[in-house]
C-alpha cells in the first residue's frame, strides 16, 4: 500500500499573531483541524484522492472564516463571485468554473465540469445552467456575503476614491491592479488571495 | 483561498483550489484559482499543487505547472521546485504561498507572506496546523 495523505491552505496574507485574537486563531485552527479530518477519513477508507480533495475544500467553503464559499470577498458591484478548479493527476484530467454567484460549493461544480461534461472551463451563466442540468440547487448570493466582507468592501471603495494612496497594490511596472482589504481595519494588511 | 492536494493509497495525486477572488475585483477579473497550471495542477508522476495569492502574478508565472516540471525535467525535489518557483513570483512582485504533495508522499508549504493557514495530515501520523 502507498503512503497517503494531504496538505490544505485557507489562503495567505500579511497577518501576524498580533492581528488575530487567541479566539480566532483557536478557530481557524478547529476548522483546519476539520478540513484536513474530513479529506483524511477519505483517504483512510480507501478513497481517491480526488474525493479527499472535494471534502476537506467544502469544509473550508463552508466557513465564513475564509474567502471561498460562504464567507467569500466582494466584487466592486457587492457580490460575491466564486471560481474553483480541480485537476486529478493520474489522468491528467480538469475542471475549472470562474464567475459563479448562486452555487453553495464551487469545487464540486468544478469536478463535475471535469467529469460530467467535454471542457475543461465554464465561466458565469453558463457554468450555472451546466449546474442547474445536473439538479444542482442555487442558493442566493447573500448566502455568501458576511457583515465583514460587506465592510472590507465599503473600506476599499473609499480608499478608492480617495485616489487609492499607500493602500492600492502596485504590479512590478507600478500600475495600480487593484485595491484590497483583509480582515481588520489596518490598511497596510492586504488581502493576498 | 482555499486548497488542497492530495494522494491516495493508489498513489493517486489530485489539487484543487476554490475561492471569491480579490475585494473589490471589477471588469470580470480571474485569479489563478481557477487556472489549470497556475493555480492548481496535479500529475501522477511528479506532484499536486494548489497556490494562493496575487493571482495576476501566479498567472503569469505558470506556479503549478512550472513546480511539476522542474521536477520532471530536472529531477529537483518537490521543497526545492517549490521554493524555485515561488522566488520566481516574488522577483515579478507577487505574494502568495503554495501547499504540494510528491508521489512519495512529502509535503510542502512555502510562502512569502507574514502568515499562511495550512496544514498536513500525512499517514505515517503526523499531522499539522499553523498559521504564520
Amino acid at each position: 500500500m502507498h503512503s497517503y495523505g494531504l496538505v490544505i491552505h485557507a489562503g495567505a496574507a500579511a497577518i501576524l499573531r498580533k492581528d488575530l485574537s487567541p479566539e480566532l486563531q483557536a478557530e481557524h485552527q478547529a476548522k483546519l483541524s476539520e478540513a484536513l479530518d474530513a479529506g483524511y477519513a477519505v483517504l483512510d477508507s480507501g478513497g481517491e484522492a480526488i474525493d479527499a480533495v472535494v471534502a476537506a475544500i467544502r469544509v473550508l467553503e463552508d466557513s465564513p472564516l475564509y474567502n471561498a464559499g460562504k464567507g467569500a470577498v466582494l466584487n466592486a458591484g457587492g457580490v460575491c463571485e466564486l471560481d474553483a478548479s480541480i485537476m486529478d493527476g493520474k489522468a491528467q484530467a480538469a475542471g475549472a468554473v470562474a464567475g459563479l454567484q448562486h452555487i453553495k460549493n464551487p469545487i464540486t461544480l468544478a469536478r463535475d465540469v471535469m467529469q460530467k461534461s467535454a471542457h475543461v472551463m465554464l465561466a458565469g451563466e453558463g457554468a450555472e445552467k451546466f449546474a442547474r442540468e445536473l439538479g444542482y440547487e442555487l442558493v442566493p448570493n447573500e448566502y455568501f456575503q458576511t457583515p465583514l466582507r460587506k465592510k472590507q468592501l465599503e473600506k476599499a471603495k473609499e480608499i478608492e476614491a480617495a485616489g487609492g494612496g499607500h493602500t492600492a497594490i502596485r504590479d512590478a511596472e507600478g500600475r495600480i491592479s487593484f485595491v484590497t482589504i483583509d480582515d481588520h481595519a489596518d490598511p497596510e494588511r492586504h488581502k493576498w488571495g | 483561498t482555499v486548497g488542497c492536494a492530495a494522494l491516495d493509497k493508489r498513489g493517486n495525486l489530485a489539487a484543487g483550489t476554490s475561492t471569491g477572488g480579490m475585494t473589490n475585483k471589477k471588469f470580470g477579473r480571474v485569479g489563478d484559482s481557477p487556472i489549470i497550471g497556475a493555480g492548481t495542477y496535479a500529475n501522477n508522476r511528479t506532484c499536486a499543487l494548489s497556490a494562493t495569492g496575487h493571482g495576476e502574478y501566479f498567472i503569469r508565472a505558470v506556479v503549478g505547472h512550472d513546480v511539476s516540471a522542474r521536477m520532471e525535467y530536472q529531477g529537483m525535489p518537490l521543497e526545492k521546485a517549490a521554493a524555485a518557483t515561488l522566488t520566481n513570483v516574488s522577483a515579478l512582485g507577487g505574494k502568495g504561498g503554495v501547499i504540494a504533495i510528491d508521489h512519495d508522499g512529502k509535503v510542502t508549504m512555502q510562502f512569502n507572506t507574514p502568515g499562511m493557514f495550512r496544514g498536513f495530515r500525512l499517514s505515517t501520523g503526523e499531522k499539522k496546523v499553523a498559521m504564520f
